[in-house]
């Protein structure tokens, strides 16, 4: 169970890391 | 008015890229107001992707999700696939980190249908190791078998050795 949990986070964390960055301009 | 309405998006921005969720939330919702106001849908659309993403760090992932909705609702009535594409993104994960893998691969896969259509073989990576994510958590190996085997596929054609 723990190691299937640390395979979904690691494509939601990559996506977290971009989101952190992304705003949609004016 | 209009330029208030700019300067809210912009402020709202800002809060955000400096880890102000809360204030950043607070001047979205400012801009989204207005830009009803004035039935601007381009500028409604983006303080819905602003309010998503900003509700995604306030850990409130069910609210983020509704945003993103709005999101990809708008998107389809103003036609901008790519819009589309990466608010089916947002919700795919969103749905992951609310731990409903169905409602996230149904996303992930709107998500690779456009990709495709938009010969977008980044996004179409990232969309297949999502699936292949998903399909392992709702105990389908064999499916998420074919989603990995295409990610690694993409991931050799770009180069992305990572």
């Amino acid at each position: 169970g723990q190691r299937l949990h640390l395979m979904q986070v690691d494509s939601v964390q990559r996506w977290m890391e971009d989101l952190k960055l992304m705003t949609e301009c004016e | 008015r209009a330029a208030q309405g700019r300067a809210y998006g912009n402020l709202g921005n800002t809060h955000y890229l400096l880890g102000s969720f809360m204030e950043a939330t607070a001047f979205h919702k400012e801009r989204l107001a207005i830009a009803k106001e004035f039935g601007d849908k381009a500028a409604e659309r983006r303080a819905y992707s602003n309010l998503g993403n900003a509700h995604i760090f306030l850990g409130r992932f069910d609210v983020a999700a509704e945003y993103y909705k709005k999101t990809l609702q708008l998107s389809r009535q103003l036609k901008d696939q790519a819009v589309e594409a990466q608010a089916c993104y947002s919700l795919g994960n969103t749905y992951t980190l609310l731990q409903d893998y169905e409602r996230a691969a149904e996303y992930h896969l709107r998500h690779l249908l456009i990709a495709q259509e938009l010969a977008d073989r980044v996004g179409e990576g990232r969309a297949c190791w999502s699936l292949g994510n998903a399909y392992v958590s709702m105990g389908s190996p064999a499916q998420a078998l074919t989603f990995a085997k295409k990610h690694l596929e993409i991931s050799q054609e770009i180069g992305d050795r990572n």
